[in-house]
């Protein structure tokens, strides 16, 4: 399942 | 943003800049592995690919081209200028040994099979890994300078605050990345000793 992933992190 | 991400991105931007003036100031880098060095400026640039394509904030941004800099600005310093005082024969650790089964998972285990999710996850496995090569050079020399340890300190602190960061925005906002999360504390636990 995909997670909500956002690449906001460094 | 929460301060545990803020709190260790400034960890992680002070022990960049940390090793850098170290080595600029002292003019040597006797003690510092260069190939850990690669393998950081390696996991920056396989991660940072996104700077092209997205922006998040000028912070966001700004922290992704300085850590970008100063990691090779100190492969330079190593490997170029101040060649000399680089302890080639203590820096034995076999990086290929880190970096083809790194690159297998990333291919096998990942969020998206698309090249630039893969290299993000690359990147995230590398860095869980990335300072092996310097622990081992430590151990062969016997003895870590303190500035190094200080080095290895503020390393280890970033990436133990981003796993109270990943609790903080599971809790908050449900959000959680397992690759980050597993990645993060194998890396956090690397450097306990």
């Amino acid at each position: 399942k995909k997670q909500n992933k956002t690449k906001d992190e460094l | 943003m929460n301060v545990f991400r803020l709190t260790g991105d400034l960890s992680h931007l002070a022990a960049i800049i940390i090793l850098l003036l170290k080595i600029w100031k002292t003019r040597s880098c006797a003690g510092i592995s260069g190939k850990s060095q690669i393998l950081f400026a390696l996991v920056f640039t396989t991660r940072y690919l996104d700077l092209l394509t997205s922006f998040i904030s000028l912070y966001n941004t700004s922290m992704k081209v300085i850590y970008i800099g100063c990691s090779y600005a100190t492969v330079y310093l190593i490997y170029m200028k101040f060649r000399a005082t680089y302890d080639g024969n203590h820096d034995s650790f076999r990086v290929e040994f880190l970096v083809v089964p790194v690159g297998g998972l990333a291919v096998l285990i990942n969020h998206d099979f698309s090249p630039l999710e893969i290299l993000w996850t690359f990147s995230i496995y590398l860095e869980s890994v990335a300072i092996l090569p310097q622990l081992f050079m430590i151990s062969k020399t016997g003895e870590a300078e303190t500035i190094t340890t200080h080095y290895l300190f503020c390393l280890g602190l970033y990436r133990a605050l981003y796993l109270f960061n990943w609790i903080w925005r599971y809790y908050f906002e449900g959000f959680f990345d397992m690759i980050a999360i597993v990645a993060g504390v194998v890396q956090t636990v690397l450097y306990c000793d």
